[in-house]
């Protein structure tokens, strides 16, 4: 990175003009959110202005182009550059109009070349992480998921620091759930050692079972590279967590997400049509993993990593008491807790029965 | 004397590699003279060095020469913020 970076938290950008590629609010949009990223770890705010001249002066331009330094090369090679935070031609942000910009995976990306770009702008320099978005290279990914890697975040972070977090500010996230709200509900509960990690959309809470507080944080803040809105997780027997979303998986260890991941759900086992996984729990005494999905369950053996004959099988057979579909599932000193909406149930896997109902966010002490 | 197409086809292949070659490494990977060494030899690099710097920050293996493996990582779409130096 480049250290000062900017000498201000506030900065202003102005899009110059627009690439007839796409229309215009989709241009401002990709903008707008490729900003977003950075605003989400740092503590810059981004405001846009249509005249004048802003901090980052955004414009699409062909070969020799106004008077930057630099020259474009036409279709493919080079797709944009940027400058190091300062006056004039500092924080500008230039695309190459002879490439093909879009809002989708074909051509280039407006928003993922976009946000590189600004990374620039903002005073970090290339990667030499494959996985990072200022690695040099394109490298198209779904823009549903958090573009920024551990190495994008520090490098950053050691320009600006972290965001605001103090309490009489507003939280960053003003849609953040409450936690004591009575309709909480969550997407996926998973143990990790001795915590119980609660995640829905872009938060986890960490709770610790013998003392009340419950740690809330930005899911991105832990593993900037896992989307929200997580579906399902399971803390395996080799001290990993697997996150699933769509049918897709990531492997964790500790805070790295193992490099190979996101893989397709079916390299675990699971024919084509199964399309996402509800809530996945493995039993520590046995070594099994069972995952949910709709109103049946299949299980893998962690031992054979294979998936086991005979299944899926309906759930309320093998659980009774657990008839509808549910949101998570995890295990606690060997008893299930499985949760829909804002109940949840704490299952006997050994007396195969339910003991008794809890609600969702009993574990937070409200 | 009778021209061999295949041959010279080879040749001008061989000369758009080496254009490619020094029209990258010439983007992003000169750095800027250190203006304290002005007057004195300024670390001018030898396209060699460049490669070599090139192979070791994408992770190929470090020849100093344009394999094929170098010319592919070459080719691909990318920024054109150079890899080395201050970017201003």
């Amino acid at each position: 990175f480049t250290l000062p970076g900017w000498k201000k938290n506030k900065l202003t950008y102005r899009i110059v003009n627009h690439t007839p590629d796409m229309s215009k609010e989709d241009v401002d949009k990709e903008i707008q959110k490729a900003f977003k990223v950075w605003s989400a770890v740092t503590p810059l705010i981004f405001t846009r202005i249509h005249k004048g001249i802003a901090d980052i002066m955004i414009a699409f331009g062909t070969k020799a182009h106004g008077h930057c330094p630099r020259y474009f090369d036409g279709p493919l090679g080079v797709l944009a550059h940027a400058f190091p935070p300062g006056s004039g031609l500092g924080g500008d942000v230039h695309f190459d109009e002879d490439e093909d910009w879009t809002t989708g995976s074909t051509g280039f990306n407006l928003f993922l070349v976009a946000a590189h770009e600004f990374g620039h702008a903002l005073g970090l320099s290339h990667s030499n992480d494959q996985r990072a978005l200022m690695f040099p290279n394109y490298a198209y990914i779904s823009p549903s998921e958090f573009p920024l890697s551990p190495d994008d975040i520090s490098g950053i972070q050691s320009i600006y620091g972290s965001p605001p977090n103090t309490p009489d500010k507003k939280p960053a996230t003003p849609n953040s759930p409450k936690t004591c709200g009575s309709q909480m509900s969550f997407d996926a509960i998973t143990t990790l050692r001795r915590e119980v990690i609660f995640l829905k959309g872009r938060h986890l809470w960490r709770v610790y079972p013998d003392n009340s507080e419950a740690e809330r944080e930005l899911i991105s803040a832990f593993w900037p590279t896992l989307p929200p809105a997580i579906e399902a997780a399971y803390e395996n027997m080799k001290d990993q967590i697997l996150f699933f979303k769509g049918n897709k998986f990531w492997v964790i260890n500790g805070y790295q997400v193992l490099s190979g991941y996101p893989k397709n759900i079916n390299t675990l086992g699971f024919p084509k049509g199964v399309k996402k996984i509800d809530a996945a729990v493995c039993n520590k005494n046995t070594g099994k993993t069972d995952f949910f999905i709709g109103d049946k369950y299949w299980r893998f053996d962690e031992n054979s990593q294979s998936m086991e004959k005979g299944y899926p099988r309906l759930t309320a057979n093998d659980f009774p008491g657990i008839s509808q579909r549910i949101d998570a599932v995890f295990q606690q000193k060997g008893l299930f807790y499985f949760s829909q909406g804002t109940k949840q149930w704490e299952f006997d896997p050994i007396a195969k029965k339910v003991i008794r109902e809890i609600k969702s966010n009993s574990w937070f002490n409200c | 004397l009778p021209v061999d197409p295949e041959k010279d086809n080879k040749e001008d292949a061989n000369r758009e590699d080496a254009k490619l070659v020094q029209d990258y490494l010439n983007k992003f990977y000169v750095v800027e003279p250190d203006p304290n060494l002005l007057g004195w030899k300024t670390n001018v690099e030898s396209t060699a060095e460049k490669l070599q710097k090139m192979q070791q920050f994408f992770g190929l293996k470090v020849t100093g020469k344009p394999d094929n493996e170098t010319l592919e990582m070459m080719k691909k779409p990318r920024c054109g913020v150079p890899d080395v130096g201050l970017y201003g």
